[in-house]
């Protein structure tokens, strides 16, 4: 199965 | 005091259009960099950055930069209220609590003050270097390829190769695989297609978030559709003269 990444993992905070 | 005059205020309409079954409440923030924004959806999911520089208003001023908060379906409510060939004016005074919207047409104006709300947000880098595929293809063919691939399953597998792109889904009834090679239209480039691949790349994304999406082909008669190393999704849609709307998706990983 596969499940939904979010996408706050792929952005750094400024 | 901020002020933006948009002639073409139907530009303004579509760009709502696009973000507001996505994000529910946005702060604009002006600046001199232009009129922007920046949101996420509230799964997470996905996030939207719009960007409209000053040079493509009649007028732009921002004498220092605010943040201005709004819920986009009232803001979409009130600028349904303007014909689609009016001028729009908008204008917040420096500390309001309130935001002016202005309808100019040939046969008269019409003014509305719209609520401002405080709302958290946070600023986010976006760091376009791992790009490792890239696709360029007509937004009415993407918005086709969405919608007909969502009556099959709820998941798009995206994968760009030398061959082309091809989007893949599965559902309870069967399985459906549409590919798109290169097809470069030198008379009418918005018609083409272009792939610029550094490898190739394959992931699967939501079908629902990817439909939200194209509510922005309206805007523009091309679409460009990044992948990075990391799976990160990209569609951008240009906004002529003035900049640009992207939406940024999130995958669907192996559990």
């Amino acid at each position: 199965g596969s499940k939904q990444s979010t996408i706050t993992r792929f952005f750094s905070k400024i | 005091m901020f002020e933006l005059r948009l002639v073409q205020g139907s530009l303004l309409k579509k760009v709502l259009e696009a973000i507001k079954d996505l994000v529910n409440d946005a702060n604009f923030d002006c600046s001199a960099t232009g009129f922007s924004l920046q949101a996420m959806d509230p799964s997470h999911v996905a996030l939207v950055a719009l960007l409209l520089r000053p040079d493509g208003f009649e007028h732009y001023r921002c004498d220092r930069n605010i943040s201005m908060g709004m819920n986009l379906n009232n803001m979409s409510k009130i600028l349904k209220c303007g014909g689609n060939d009016d001028i729009i004016t908008i204008r917040a005074d420096d500390g309001s609590d309130t935001v002016t919207f202005m309808f100019e047409s040939p046969n008269g104006s019409a003014n509305f003050e719209m609520n401002l709300m405080d709302i958290d947000s946070e600023h986010h880098g976006i760091d376009e270097s791992k790009c490792c595929a890239v696709v360029r293809m007509p937004s009415s063919e993407f918005q086709r390829i969405c919608k007909v691939l969502s009556s099959i399953g709820d998941t798009v597998v995206i994968s760009v190769t030398n061959e082309g792109v091809q989007f893949s889904t599965r559902g309870d009834i069967g399985t459906a695989n549409i590919v798109c090679r290169q097809n470069i239209n030198v008379d009418k480039p918005e018609e083409s297609t272009v792939i610029e691949m550094s490898q190739p790349v394959s992931s699967q994304f939501p079908l629902r978030y990817m439909n939200s999406f194209t509510k922005a082909t309206p805007l523009s008669n091309t679409v460009t559709i990044s992948l990075t190393s990391e799976l990160l999704l990209a569609v951008e849609y240009t906004i002529a003269e003035m900049g640009y709307i992207r939406f940024y998706l999130a995958p669907k990983i192996e559990d």
